[in-house]
């Protein structure tokens, strides 16, 4: 990625992450769509012999061969009897039964985990830069397990049981399904056994924001990553015939519109069909559009299918305007013909004036590349928020990571808009979500696991959340663009990722597979579905267990709103949590805030915590004492462990139902 | 329609293998086959479960589930990106 980097800070700081032979290393394992070998990120140069312990393979087919694979792309597989046996057998004329990347996603988040540097990479000129993956010494593995009819759990399974066998130490997962219990979640199970052997996995959180309640992949054994904005923006610019100028977003690269105003219509009043506003195939009436900027509403089919369709129907340009589903939010795209992306309210605006001028008039004029947009980094409106709806005490997502325009590699078998008529051909693409999150979070794992290769899974996510940030330079919030009012930990999680910080976090909560085991009988969990999750039998024992114990980075407090005429008092509860040095020795002191402190109170008890050696573990308890609350109540808070040069942190989430 | 086959992923008990087995491949066949003659394996699956997927309509699926050393016949779920 180009950017990422610097945004991170991990471009500057290259001299506090692991050496080339530790890093060299790690391998992180990509479940996707597969990989364009060919790009430029996979470049082996000056990366030492694949490490003696890798087992994987590079799976050969007519167009993938033993070259294919190299110092960088060391393992490539594929995995499609679940889909054919669905679907039938693969048409090979429209996608390659091998490895190889025919949709671009794949080589998109595996390039961004840990792509190769590459100078002078852009999309027609924008985000020019030198990209490179959060871990550029890391070695990649790529499962292809997603096809064109989607990606199908029995091939789900089968690649991260190779991918467990291969030897890979980081998986990244950019994909989800419908939210269900852990034991019959594909992702979460594969993800238990990887957390058993010491492999990090990394999941997106979703696109389904910003709505609560809609998240996926939130084991607590899964690192959930949701997306957030950089401070680079592609700035275009609507200019209407009554004067007035509004910014917009656009990657479009091609013949510019005329200088001079053109006429300029809304496709609900060019089109038949009662849907016309959202610029679906076929609903345009050509004479109508010809030669015009058409005004398409957001939804429903794809943005860039939107221009295709304007433009099949003889538009001259295409002004795509957001709905409340998306608010302010605005997600480049690389049009076919001259089009541009507003939010609502500017596209309110546009359309008053359509509605008000009988001849109304508009051009789009394209500005290229701009950075330093502040402020940033802002929740992206379609990342998904919480509460965890399987667990709701366990708060999800863990953390924010860059989502949204993100310039990474791309398939060579596609055009940048992923479109068949889009007979463009580019080696990076820019694209949006949290499949581009999750990878970040990916590489920047494999950085810690070379830099601490004892730390386990829950230690690295432990690492990267505490030390993640919430607040901007200027002391506030961190936005959220679907509401442009602060966001809450339902929303960033613990925060924004910091991988200087994660370095260096001080203090750790770390957990172990046995400390889950103890989670899933909390969650009552019977021995069948235990044994199905650990493939061991495991009974529970007698004790109480609880699943706030489980020793996570952040706190959710699920609490029922009493009914009226129940009683009234408030009610007390307690989470434990131990803390492991992983610095020098120390003493931390906590502190807390909170958004409610009159529903609220929360005291941390003992209130400081010494550490007088490495790895040295100590307890300490939480107690929440809340009055009751209407329904659809949240509070929220934070608790740092400080020693004066670390800040441990933890957020809070409390929610009224 | 309702006898339609599905893919399922089979979770078994690895520890309750009849000793009469030496490889587990084996046993989870006979399992297979003791509900549907013409079912075969998609993967059989040795890290992240043990277990195996197959196609198989879902009565053929609830016979299975009740067979010993069976803990889950779960329908395939499709992912899709984010």
């Amino acid at each position: 990625t180009t950017r990422t980097p610097e945004f991170l800070g991990i471009d500057k700081n290259e001299g506090l992450f692991p050496e080339s032979d530790s890093l060299s290393d790690v391998v992180i394992g990509v479940l996707d769509t597969g990989a364009w070998p060919e790009s430029k990120s996979f470049d082996d140069l000056g990366l030492g012999p694949v490490p003696s312990s890798w087992k994987g393979e590079c799976e050969i087919s007519k167009d993938f061969n033993s070259s294919s694979c190299n110092k960088k792309l060391i393992g490539a597989r594929f995995f499609s009897k679940g889909y054919e046996a669905t679907l039938g057998p693969i048409d090979e004329s429209k996608e390659s039964k091998s490895p190889r990347d025919d949709d671009g996603h794949g080589t998109h988040t595996s390039t961004t985990a840990a792509g190769s540097a590459v100078d002078g990479a852009s999309l027609f000129g924008y985000a020019l830069g030198t990209a490179r993956g959060m871990a550029t010494r890391a070695r990649v593995a790529v499962y292809k397990v997603c096809w064109l009819g989607g990606c199908f759990s029995a091939d789900i399974l089968a690649g991260m049981d190779k991918a467990v066998d291969d030897g890979v130490n980081v998986l990244s997962l950019s994909l989800g399904g419908g939210v269900s219990d852990y034991y019959r979640d594909s992702v979460a199970i594969g993800a238990f056994t990887a957390m058993e052997r010491g492999i990090l996995v990394s999941c997106s959180a979703g696109n389904a924001g910003p709505g609560s309640d809609s998240l996926s992949n939130v084991a607590p054994w899964i690192t959930t990553v949701g997306a957030g904005t950089l401070d680079r923006d592609f700035p275009a610019y609507v200019s209407l015939g009554n004067g007035k100028n509004f910014s917009s977003v656009s990657l479009y690269s091609g013949k510019p519109l005329p200088d001079s105003l053109q006429s300029f219509v809304y496709a609900g009043n060019a089109s038949t069909a009662s849907n016309g506003n959202l610029c679906m195939m076929g609903t345009l009436s050509p004479e109508k559009v010809a030669g015009k900027i058409v005004l398409c509403d957001r939804g429903i089919n794809a943005r860039v299918q939107k221009g295709a369709v304007v433009k099949d129907a003889g538009g001259a340009g295409m002004i795509l305007a957001n709905t409340a589903a998306n608010g302010e939010e605005l997600v480049a795209d690389a049009h076919l013909l001259p089009a541009t992306g507003v939010g609502q309210k500017t596209g309110d605006l546009i359309k008053s004036y359509i509605f008000s001028d009988p001849n109304p008039t508009a051009t789009i004029i394209f500005a290229g590349t701009k950075v330093g947009i502040q402020p940033s980094p802002v929740v992206a409106a379609f990342s998904s928020r919480g509460p965890n709806s399987i667990t709701p005490e366990i708060l999800k997502p863990d953390l924010i990571a860059p989502g949204v325009n993100i310039l990474a590699g791309w398939s060579g078998a596609v055009g940048p808009t992923g479109l068949a008529v889009d007979t463009r051909r580019v080696g990076f693409n820019i694209i949006s979500g949290t499949s581009m999150s999750c990878p970040h979070v990916s590489g920047l794992a494999a950085l810690l696991k070379a830099a601490h290769p004892d730390w386990s899974p829950a230690a690295i996510r432990s690492a990267l959340m505490t030390t993640a940030y919430n607040t901007y330079k200027s002391g506030q919030n961190i936005l959220d663009i679907a509401t442009g009012k602060p966001s809450t930990p339902f929303d960033h999680g613990a925060g924004h990722v910091d991988p200087v910080s994660a370095l260096d976090p001080g203090l750790i909560y770390d957990i172990t597979a046995d400390d889950y085991l103890d989670f899933l009988c909390a969650l009552k969990y019977t021995p069948a579905q235990i044994s199905s999750l650990a493939k061991r039998n495991f009974t529970c024992d007698t004790k109480k267990y609880s699943v706030t114990d489980l020793n996570y980075p952040s706190f959710a407090v699920p609490l029922v709103t009493e009914q009226s005429g129940g009683d009234s008092g408030s009610s007390v509860v307690r989470y434990t949590r131990t803390l492991t040095n992983v610095g020098t020795p120390g003493t931390y002191k906590v502190s807390l805030s909170s958004s409610a402190s009159e529903s609220v109170k929360i005291s941390v008890e003992p209130d400081s915590l010494s550490f007088s050696k490495v790895n040295e573990k100590l307890s300490y308890t939480v107690t929440f004492t809340t009055s009751s609350m209407p329904s659809g109540t949240n509070a929220f808070g934070r608790l740092e462990w400080s020693d004066g040069k670390h800040v441990v942190g933890s957020p809070i989430a409390i929610s009224w139902s | 329609t309702s006898q339609k086959k599905k893919t399922y992923i089979v979770h078994m008990a690895k520890s309750e293998m009849p000793t009469s087995y030496t490889e587990h491949s084996n046993w989870y066949d006979s399992c297979l086959k003791s509900v549907s003659n013409s079912a075969e394996m998609l993967y059989t699956y040795n890290n992240v479960i043990h277990g195996f997927s197959t196609r198989l309509t879902p009565d053929e699926a609830e016979s299975l589930q009740t067979q010993p050393g069976i803990l889950s016949v779960l329908p395939e779920v499709k992912y899709e990106l984010h």
